[in-house]
């Protein structure tokens, strides 16, 4: 995932 | 990974915990709304698809599995086990109304046209709003358990600590979507009632009970 989008959040 | 981030995701992970403990514990899933899961169910299906697609971190997908099998494992508990003590006179909140708009949303706003963003975004936008039926059922009885409240207090807290995560962010990363952001404030408003009542009554070791 890129860091800069939500995606790395759960 | 920062420490709102991290309290914010044990807060979620407390929240359902505590709920299929509960269920567990009591053998009963009274004054828990049925529905409510059921759409925490398809927010984690939808948002964590990406499982089989994209690889963040061992933490990241752990939690991602541990979320979905609870709440799998509550509507498990819910529907079959303990069916009887299940109280859907009381949850009679119309969850196509929070489901069909949700899904138009997810397709007028979303970052990028494809199925998989478009799933995410309608899981987060979802999520904002799983809550109402809880909440409703709650107004509805009139009361809730000590332990109910708990939950509610929990899986509140996790998307009002993400708020400071995606702050903490913007100062450190650069940090911005506006979807998650506006969709995480909206839900952590609607527990705001909730959150006076827990603070004025169940801290003090009174029952949550509605005037």
């Amino acid at each position: 995932g890129n860091p800069k989008d939500g995606k790395d959040e759960l | 990974m920062n420490i709102f981030r991290l309290s914010g995701d044990l807060s979620h992970l407390l929240a359902i915990l505590l709920l299929l403990v509960k269920i567990w514990k009591t053998r009963s899933c009274a004054g828990i709304s049925g529905k409510s899961q059921i759409l925490f169910a398809i927010v984690y299906t939808t948002r964590y698809l990406d499982l089989f697609t994209s690889f963040v971190s061992v933490y990241n997908s752990f939690m991602k599995v541990v979320f979905l099998t609870a709440s799998y494992g509550t509507l498990y508990l819910m529907f079959f086990k303990f069916k009887p003590t299940y109280d859907h006179n009381h949850d009679s909140f119309r969850i196509l109304y929070l489901i069909i708009p949700s899904l138009v949303l997810s397709f007028i706003i979303v970052h990028v046209y494809t199925v998989m963003e478009i799933l995410w975004t309608y899981s987060i936008y979802l999520e904002a709003v799983a809550i109402m039926p809880q909440l409703f059922m709650v107004s509805r009885t009139g009361e809730a358990e000590t332990i109910t409240s708990h939950y509610l207090f929990a899986l509140g807290s996790y998307r009002a600590l993400y708020i400071l995560n995606w702050i903490y962010r913007y100062y450190t990363e650069d940090f911005l979507d506006m979807i998650v952001i506006i969709a995480g404030i909206v839900q952590t408003i609607l527990y705001c009632d909730f959150f006076y009542l827990y603070i004025t009554k169940v801290l003090k070791g009174k029952r949550l009970s509605l005037p």
